[in-house]
C-alpha cells in the first residue's frame, strides 16, 4: 500500500534526524539504523545529546520543538567533536 | 563555549585575510564591510589585529561557493547549512566559506552576511559552538537577531579571551605600553609580606590589583603578573583608588575614590563619569568606600565603608532596603576594614592589610587565609 502521508512525513523526519546527528554529532553512517531500529539506544542517546547542546527538553524523541530546530538554517561545522 | 578537539589557536596575534571572491547577490562594498565588521568584533575583546590582502595566501581565505567546492563538505543548497569555518591553522584551516545558494542580505530579509560571518571568524580564530542560545557561536542562526543592537555575549568573550586573552589596550588607541614597567625605588614590590592593596578587580577574565600609582595584571594564561601605570591605560583615572569592581554583563569596570566613581569598558573611558557615589543609593554620612565587588550570579553588588556594608540589586538597579548591615554578622572570620575584594571560582576573597581571606558564601564561611599577594606568584 503506498504510504499515506502522515507515514511519509514521518519517514522524511527520521531521515533528516539521521542526516543532522551523522553531520552534528558524530552518529555513524549506517543507513539502516534508524529503519532498522528506530528506537535503538544509540540513536536515542545521540537525540538526547543534540537535545542537551540545543537546549531543547530532553526527550529523546523526535518532538515538534526538535524537528524545528533542525529545519532552522546553521553553521555546517559540527557541535561535537572533530 | 567549546573549543576544537587539541586547542588549535593562532600563535601570532597580526592576521591576514583575503575576500577571493564576491557573492552577487551584495554590492562589493557591502559584502567588503560586513567582512571588515565581523572581524572588529572579535578583534575589540582581545589582542588579535586583522589586515586585508588582495592576493596569495591569507591566515583566513574567504569565499563564496555553491555544493561541491573543493573540501570534503560539499553545500546543501538553498537554506540548511549557511557557512562553514576552519579551525587556526596553515592551508584550508582559517579559511571560511560562505553558501552562495543562499540569499545573502544586509538585514535579515535574507541571511545576514555580518552575523554568519561573525560566527565563523570565531571558528577560524579556535572556537567551536557554544551550547548559549545568545550566544553568536550557538549553531542555528537567528533571523530574530537585533543588528542595531548586536554585541557578543560574556560566553562569546569568554571563550576568545581564554584562547588569546583580552586587549585592556583597543586597537585603535595610541600605542600604549603593555610591557610591564620595570620596579623603580618607591614602587610596590609584588612579594613584599607586608603589601596591601587599594582595590582589586576581574577584568574579562584577568585580575586587576591596583596599588598607588600601578596596578599588577594577572592573567589565568601566565604566572607572571604584568606591572603598569595606572596613567599608562587610564590617564584620566587617578591613584591611590579605595575599590573597584566589574559588572560583567556590561563589560564594565567601576573605579572608585572618595565620593566619585568612573567607569571603563576595556581600557576605555565611558562618557558620563565621574559621578558621586550617593547617586548609587548610599547615605550621606557615606564620605568614601573601602571595597566592593559585584556577584555575576546573584546579580548584586556588595560596598564596603569601615565595619559596614551595603547591597544594591543590579536588576532593579537600586540600593536594597534594610541596609547596611556589619560585615562580621554576614562575613563571619572577615576582618574589618576590608582594603578589596573580589569574587573568583565562587568564591570572594577580602583583603585587610597583608591578609587575605577566601570565603566562601554557601557555607558562609572563611575556607582560607592567605598572604595579601599570593596571586602575584611570590
Amino acid at each position: 500500500y503506498p504510504l499515506d502521508r502522515a507515514a511519509r512525513d514521518k519517514e522524511d523526519s527520521m531521515e533528516l534526524v539521521q542526516q543532522y546527528l551523522e553531520n552534528y554529532y558524530n552518529l555513524a553512517k549506517d543507513t539502516k539504523q534508524f529503519v532498522r531500529r528506530k528506537d535503538s539506544s544509540p540513536v536515542v542517546k545521540k537525540i538526547q545529546e543534540m537535545q542537551k547542546f540545543l537546549g531543547l527538553e530532553v526527550t529523546g524523541k523526535l518532538d515538534s520543538d526538535t524537528l524545528e530546530v533542525i529545519r532552522k538554517p546553521r553553521c555546517g561545522i559540527p557541535d561535537v567533536g572533530s | 563555549f567549546s573549543t576544537f578537539p587539541g586547542m588549535p589557536k593562532w600563535r601570532k596575534t597580526h592576521l591576514t585575510y583575503r575576500i577571493v571572491n564576491y557573492t552577487k547577490d551584495l554590492p562589493r562594498d557591502a559584502v567588503d564591510s560586513a567582512i571588515e565588521k565581523a572581524l572588529t568584533v572579535w578583534e575589540e575583546v582581545t589582542p588579535l589585529t586583522f589586515s586585508r590582502i588582495y592576493e596569495g595566501e591569507a591566515d583566513i581565505m574567504i569565499i563564496f561557493a555553491v555544493r561541491e567546492h573543493g573540501d570534503f563538505l560539499p553545500f546543501d543548497g538553498p537554506g540548511k547549512v549557511l557557512a562553514h569555518a576552519y579551525p587556526p591553522g596553515s592551508g584550508f584551516y582559517g579559511d571560511a566559506h560562505f553558501d552562495d545558494d543562499e540569499q545573502w542580505t544586509k538585514d535579515t530579509s535574507g541571511i545576514n552576511l555580518f552575523l554568519v560571518a561573525a560566527h565563523e571568524f570565531g571558528h577560524s580564530l579556535g572556537l567551536q559552538h557554544s551550547t548559549e542560545r545568545e550566544a553568536l557561536m550557538y549553531p542555528v542562526y537567528d533571523p530574530l537577531t537585533d543588528l542595531t543592537r548586536f554585541r557578543l555575549s560574556q560566553d562569546d568573550i569568554n571563550g576568545i579571551q581564554f584562547l588569546y586573552g583580552s586587549p585592556l589596550v583597543s586597537p585603535n588607541d595610541p600605542v600604549v605600553p603593555t610591557e610591564s614597567v620595570p620596579p623603580e625605588p618607591g614602587t610596590p614590590a609584588a612579594c613584599d609580606p607586608a603589601l596591601s592593596f587599594d582595590a582589586i578587580s576581574t577584568l574579562r577574565g584577568e585580575i586587576l590589583f591596583f596599588k598607588g600609582r600601578h596596578f599588577w595584571r594577572k592573567s589565568f594564561r601566565t604566572l607572571e603578573p604584568e606591572f603598569h601605570l595606572i596613567s599608562s591605560f587610564w590617564p584620566s583615572l587617578p591613584s591611590g583608588i579605595d575599590a573597584a569592581y566589574e559588572v560583567t554583563s556590561k563589560d564594565t569596570v567601576f573605579i572608585f575614590k572618595g565620593n566619585q566613581f568612573w567607569a571603563i569598558r576595556g581600557n576605555e573611558m565611558q562618557a558620563g563619569y565621574p559621578r558621586g557615589i550617593h547617586t548609587l543609593g548610599l547615605p550621606s554620612t557615606v564620605r568614601k568606600i573601602d571595597a566592593a565587588f559585584s556577584d555575576k550570579e546573584k546579580k548584586k553588588t556588595y560596598f564596603f565603608a569601615e565595619d559596614k556594608y551595603w547591597r544594591f540589586d543590579e536588576k532593579r538597579q537600586s540600593m536594597e532596603p534594610g541596609f547596611p548591615k556589619q560585615i562580621v554578622e554576614d562575613f563571619p572570620g572577615v576582618e574589618p576594614e576590608v582594603d578589596a575584594v573580589f569574587k573568583v571560582f565562587g568564591f570572594y576573597y577580602f583583603f585587610s592589610g597583608s591578609s587575605q581571606f577566601e570565603f566562601d558564601p554557601n557555607a558562609k564561611k572563611v575556607t582560607h587565609v592567605l598572604k595579601s599577594n599570593s596571586w602575584l606568584n611570590c
